[in-house]
Order: C-alpha cells, then structure tokens, then sequence
C-alpha cells in the first residue's frame, strides 16, 4: 500500500496573501468605486487560476489598472502601510504594448508571489499596471521610501528580472512628491 | 523562513492539471 505523496495534493503556499485589483475609469463614478476587488490568493496554484482566466493587459481599455496588492493594503497613497512610502517606475512607449507589457506584467507578478527581492520583498507592497493612451505604466510599490536599501535591492533586481538595458535608467518617486507635484514629471529619489 | 520561489518553479505550475 502506498503512501501518499503531499507533493501531489496540497497546494504550494505562498509567503503572503495578495489581493488583485481592478480599476475601470467610468467618469460617472468616483475612483474608489471605479477599484474593484476581484479575488485573493495564497497558493502557487491559486495564483494561476486567476491570471489564466483574465485579460492580459495589453486587452485592457484605457484608464483600466490591475493591481496586486498584500492582502489588507488598499492599492491607494492614502493607506497607512503606502502613505510614506513611494514606486520604482516603468514608462512604456507605446510599441512596448504589443512587444513588453504582458510579460513585464507577468514577471512582476511573480517576483511579487515568489518574494524574489529576498528580506527587501517585505518592503513590496504591491504592483501595479496604468493602461494609456500616450504609454502604459508598470510600478512597484514599497512601504517606506527612507529604506534605501531595501529599495535598491529591489530595483536594481526587478530591472534585471524584465532584462532592461544597464544604461536604461529607471526611477523612485515617493508618492508624496507625486501627489504633490506641479508639473506632469516627479523628481527621482533614486534610480537604477 | 521566507517562502520563496523562483521563476521557473512558479511557471511550471501554470498549466498544470487542477489538484483533486
């Protein structure tokens, strides 16, 4: 008589919980009830579940996000575990639609799900993907943007993670200075 | 310690059968 194998029954769970949202920009409604929830995982096989039955984002409309957040923060500045924290951020040009985002989009997910930045994956807070008209967004958010450390470690890992070119220099915004800002570009705290 | 998983692990996962 055999013994089973654990391998083969239980799922593979993941160090978090993560919360995946969906933004649609309807103007006859205010942003918070335009951000959907549209579930929660905490095991590998969960995890593709979900992303094997929705859109990609390049079949988003514009204004449309998706974010994936830990479970229990709001994907906004406003919640207390972002407030002092800020975003390493990706621009795309608009050929990267076709060519990049899903599989950027796809490869942040997982350096997320999989804690990829090592002891600095506790300052991830989630991640999120902006669809535009003039050039979609990809972002990584962090908790606090004092720890620069952490910060870095994780830039500089998630850039090589998407292979983006050593001189191809990406930036940290906090989202106070994006928040606050006057004009249409933030001042970088930090790039790789 | 951390839970940790790397790519290639994740990604064999995506097409397999669902667990009974």
């Amino acid at each position: 008589s055999a013994v089973a194998n654990p391998e083969q029954y239980i799922k593979h769970p993941l160090q978090n919980r993560w919360a995946l949202w969906y933004f649609k920009n309807d103007k006859s409604k205010s942003w918070t009830e335009n951000l959907r929830l549209i579930a929660k995982f905490d095991t590998v096989e969960d995890f593709w579940a979900l992303y094997n039955h929705i859109q990609q984002p390049s079949k988003l409309g514009y204004g449309c996000d998706y974010c994936l957040f830990k479970d229990g923060i709001k994907p906004m500045w406003e919640d207390d575990r972002n407030k002092l924290g800020g975003r390493w951020l990706m621009t795309l040009n608009k050929q990267q639609r076709h060519n990049d985002l899903d599989r950027y989009w796809m490869e942040t997910l997982l350096c997320l799900i999989g804690e990829s930045f090592d002891e600095a994956s506790d300052d991830v807070c989630g991640a999120v993907v902006n669809v535009r008209p003039k050039g979609d967004k990809l972002a990584i958010w962090t908790g606090n943007c004092q720890n620069r450390d952490a910060i870095m470690t994780i830039g500089q890992q998630y850039k090589e993670r998407l292979n983006i070119p050593s001189k191809a220099l990406i930036g940290y915004q906090s989202h106070d200075d994006t928040s606050s800002k006057s004009g249409s570009t933030t001042k970088n705290m930090y790039t790789v | 310690g951390k839970k940790q998983y790397n790519r290639d692990f994740l990604l064999s996962f995506q097409f397999m059968p669902a667990c009974v």
